[in-house]
């Protein structure tokens, strides 16, 4: 994350590779499972031995003896509905829920966040020296309409992706984040509202961030969860 | 430090069965510390040239034969390793292939080659014992011949021949840098041996066999898990940690392994991207490969032909998550290149549906990966939630795909694969069809449990230091 802040945010969770390496964000929305990004991973097929989520530290690189570390493997990958850019992970076991440890709420489905709204990014990802590498950076961003974005965007913003406003500063998701959450304040509660894409450039100072809208991929994410 | 275990060739999870009950099992040792030790006691023996080791009881079965002997079978197994002596089981040879213990027994000339013990038609010296290896009309090497195993034939007119049996060397080529890599050769180009890759010793490592089941990290086979320049294995040298293997390139360089290559996006892991991308994901310009700064590298174009490590374009020559390169930039030394759009690996649409598809009512039965979907009457591979008689409303015909739940994603199924309970269907929205906008003003929500965070981010903020 560019232009953030060590801080912290529990449902927020580190994908590693088989080499232990830390390559991109997810959300925890039920204890055995995780929200990510499709271009995090080369096919909805792919061999997962090796592949682990780690949760419950704020370290790029914790220790072994690390108190809240959780480390849990992959087990099942499901891809998103066409075009979401989203990826369903499956945990091997359920997470323990804790004070290091917490779900995140999901949106209802089809739900549009409001404009103005206070969200934040968290993610292990690129700081352009803008923070602390070693840590969780996180990052308050304001959402705004598609409509406002596509002026910028002339008119590519999809209904199924949603935006951020145009900083004068670099503050913004990078490589390394990818999967993350944009988890925004609403009545009382963090709600799930977007997951971050790669962008043509990262944190580009006044040039709105797109993310993808949750809300619209709800029913699936019910879905794949019951079946 | 080599250890016992680099004489023989495993196959995991696997029994080697013998069909004739008189022969009757063998005795089992119990409690032996590991598949090592039951190495070093079935090492020296003449007679033994295999043995299984019970992973969950630690037992060791010591066995006369091999999976090549006649009257036995492999068979999958859940608590038994087979460890087959490789001089036994290898179908090429090491050096001269004296001790080379194969069931060949046809020479070059395609004639069948005599029986040791025989000493007709071709009267000779070389009587079988146990330690000689001298079996029936295998072929061998009992006097070191240079040409390697040879037989007496069964050509009264022809005394000897050589067998052929191909040096492991020559048995297998490499293309491009050898990642594809699965032959025999188990020594460095220096000559030293290597290291088994299921062992930490003398040189531990991170190349676990289990956790790179595509690598075929096999016994002490010379191997290119990382993408280095070419095959390599660590060695039985504590002071020397790993070494390249001289090994034979097949044709010509240039022609990339099997993938296709693309130019506008990526497939899979980015290894056949060929596109001119040139920054990272974070807008840094990548380094030129042919240069080694800002970041000094191992990856020189011309030791990577057929990667096209061409200018500072994002490539994937290392099998690394996705294309990636080195950075202009000092303080990074390398970033994917995941602004690149990736391809689409769905199939192409074969019908279109209107609104979310609930009256679809075409025979499209695969799924957009293209597999077949699962009859909506059958209970396998997956019981299904909805059927014909649960939801009569959506014509639940055959396999065909259908939307029962109104799912807003389109008309999915059920499908064959085990592994995939269902998918979305090779269709999509027509033309013509406009979906509603979500765009709507919010509307209330309610929170009871999740997305709390405890103590809120900016309480906790003010304690930071």
């Amino acid at each position: 994350v560019v232009g953030g802040q060590p801080g912290i945010s529990p449902w927020t969770v580190s994908l590693r590779n088989r080499q232990g390496q830390h390559f991109c964000g997810g959300s925890l929305v039920k204890e055995q499972w995780v929200l990510t990004a499709r271009q995090c991973f080369s096919s909805c097929h792919v061999p997962l031995t090796g592949y682990e989520v780690w949760l419950g530290t704020m370290f790029q690189n914790p220790q072994p003896g690390d108190p809240g570390l959780q480390r849990v493997p992959v087990a099942k990958l499901v891809c998103g509905p066409s075009g979401s850019q989203l990826v369903l992970l499956k945990l091997e076991r359920p997470a323990t829920l804790n004070q290091h440890v917490a779900l995140i709420c999901l949106p209802p489905e089809r739900y549009v966040v409001p404009p103005e709204t206070k969200c934040e990014i968290a993610g292990w990802g690129e700081t352009k020296d803008t923070g602390n590498n070693a840590v969780l950076n996180v990052a308050s961003l304001t959402v705004i309409s598609n409509q406002e974005c596509n002026i910028k965007h002339r008119g590519r913003v999809r209904e199924s992706e949603m935006c951020t406003k145009a900083l004068l500063v670099p503050v913004g998701a990078c490589e390394g984040d990818y999967g993350g959450p944009l988890a925004c304040f609403t009545h009382d509660c963090w709600v799930l509202e977007g997951i971050i894409i790669p962008n043509r450039v990262c944190a580009r100072p006044r040039w709105p961030a797109i993310f993808m809208r949750v809300s619209v991929f709800v029913d699936w994410i019910h879905k794949v969860i019951r079946l | 430090q080599r250890s016992p275990l680099n004489d023989f060739q495993t196959l995991r999870g696997t029994e080697l069965q013998h069909l004739l009950h008189a022969e009757g099992p063998r005795p089992w040792q119990e409690d032996v510390a590991d598949a090592e030790e039951c190495a070093r006691r079935c090492g020296p023996l003449l007679d033994c040239r295999a043995f299984h080791y019970n992973v969950s009881s630690h037992g060791c079965q010591l066995l006369p034969w091999t999976q090549d002997s006649p009257h036995t079978q492999l068979q999958r197994s859940g608590r038994c390793d087979l460890f087959q002596k490789k001089d036994y089981v290898q179908t090429c040879i090491m050096d001269n292939g004296v001790k080379y213990r194969g069931t060949v027994a046809i020479t070059t000339g395609g004639l069948p080659c005599q029986h040791w013990s025989h000493r007709f038609p071709n009267d000779h010296r070389y009587m079988p014992t146990l330690r000689n290896g001298l079996e029936e009309n295998f072929c061998r090497n009992p006097d070191g011949d240079p040409r390697g195993p040879w037989c007496y034939t069964t050509d009264p007119a022809v005394r000897f021949q050589s067998c052929g049996i191909k040096s492991c060397r020559e048995a297998a080529c490499i293309w491009c840098n050898g990642e594809d890599y699965r032959g025999a050769v188990d020594h460095t180009e220096s000559g030293r041996e290597c290291q088994r890759w299921d062992l930490q010793r003398p040189h531990p490592h991170p190349f676990e066999p289990g956790k790179f089941l595509d690598k075929d990290l096999d016994d002490n086979y010379c191997r290119n898990p990382d993408g280095s320049e070419r095959p390599w294995c660590y060695t039985t040298d504590p002071q020397v940690e790993r070494e390249f293997c001289d090994l034979p390139r097949c044709g010509s360089e240039t022609q990339p392994r099997h993938e296709a290559t693309t130019l506008n996006c990526f497939r899979g892991k980015g290894e056949g991207y060929r596109g001119t991308a040139n920054t990272t994901a974070a807008g840094v310009p990548c380094q030129r490969w042919d240069a080694q700064s800002p970041h000094q590298h191992r990856f020189a174009p011309e030791k990577y032909a057929c990667k096209d490590l061409r200018e500072n374009f994002c490539r994937n020559p290392d099998g690394s998550e996705a294309p990636w390169c080195f950075t202009s930039r000092p303080g990074m030394r390398v970033a994917f290149c995941y602004q690149i759009r990736r391809c689409t690996d769905d199939m192409r649409p074969e019908d279109c549906y209107h609104g979310a598809g609930e009256r679809y009512r075409g025979s499209i039965s695969r799924t957009r990966k293209g597999i077949l979907c699962q009859r909506w009457s059958a209970e396998t591979p997956h019981k299904p939630q909805f059927t014909p008689s649960s939801a009569p409303h959506a014509h639940l015909e055959e396999n065909f795909c259908r939307n029962p739940d109104g799912d807003s994603h389109g008309p999915w199924c059920y499908t064959t694969d085990p592994g995939t309970p269902f998918d979305y269907c090779a269709l999509q929205p027509c033309d013509d069809d406009q979906p509603p906008s979500i765009l709507e003003p919010p509307d209330q929500v309610l929170f009871e449990k999740c997305g709390k965070r405890v103590p809120p981010l900016d309480q906790h903020r003010s304690k930071l230091r």
